[in-house]
């Protein structure tokens, strides 16, 4: 696992998140699903918290967008680039930009599986970089897995936790 | 140069724009020979952290990965 240099990293373990908007390609209730769990992933294993909120400015910001879209760095169309999140900090930082050209999905392997994008993605948000490992979930190249049985590799669960520490509560 | 005679110029500006977005690899604004130098030297640093073999030219293993789907945000190495 990498921590972004400088060991940037959330200074209150009580996050909020908001969703922006929505993706066409999966009812509403799916998207709030995959986001929900996305979250849990990196709860679980740390003393991170997760609050949804429905208005104002939250820590983490999640949008659906295409091509340029404000932030300097536009999505290129179908396939490719499928989303990116920034590390954690004020204003932009820690927000998630999904890419809507692609077809995200709830549960199936066509398409791009929106729970196993949007945890990637907030690995960043929560201050990870890019693994080296093939195994880990912050391997940038997307590769499929099972949904339902998944868990966090441990390669991810070292990094989070060297940035938060564990999750006292288990 | 880096880019054997097999590779076509539609991968070779794939492979070009994957550098330059995710291992910040600068525009060309300099002679053609540093330009093949660094990007010799941005193909080196991809092939490490892909774990392929580290040869800095660009073949079809690592244009395989450049292919993949993949998340925006730059490498570590980058």
């Amino acid at each position: 696992y990498a921590v972004v240099p400088g060991n940037l990293k959330w200074k209150t373990n009580q996050l909020t998140y908001r969703i922006e908007n929505y993706t066409p390609d999966m009812s509403q209730a799916e998207v709030d699903s995959s986001i929900e769990r996305a979250f849990k992933v990196w709860a679980d294993v740390t003393p991170l918290r997760f609050t949804r909120i429905y208005s104002g400015v939250a820590d983490i910001m999640i949008s659906f967008v295409v091509r340029d879209h404000g932030d300097g760095y536009p999505f290129d169309g179908p396939h490719g680039f499928l989303a990116h999140a920034f590390f954690p900090g004020p204003g932009i930082g820690g927000d998630a930009h999904f890419d809507d050209d692609e077809s995200f999905t709830f549960s199936s392997s066509n398409g791009y599986n929106l729970f196993l994008v949007a945890a990637h993605e907030f690995g960043h948000a929560l201050g990870l970089e890019h693994s080296g490992d093939p195994g880990a979930l912050m391997y940038p190249s997307y590769s499929f897995r099972d949904v339902k049985t998944f868990v966090l590799p441990q390669d991810d669960v070292n990094g989070i936790q060297a940035i938060y520490g564990r999750n006292t509560e288990v | 140069g880096p880019v054997p005679p097999s590779i076509g110029e539609e991968e070779e500006d794939l492979a070009k724009n994957y550098l330059k977005k995710l291992y910040n690899m600068k525009e060309s604004t300099r002679s053609f020979g540093r330009m093949v130098s660094e990007m010799s030297e941005k193909l080196r640093e991809m092939q490490e952290f892909f774990g392929l073999e580290v040869t800095g030219t660009l073949d079809a293993e690592t244009l395989e990965v450049m292919k993949k789907p993949r998340c925006g945000v730059p490498d570590v190495a980058a």
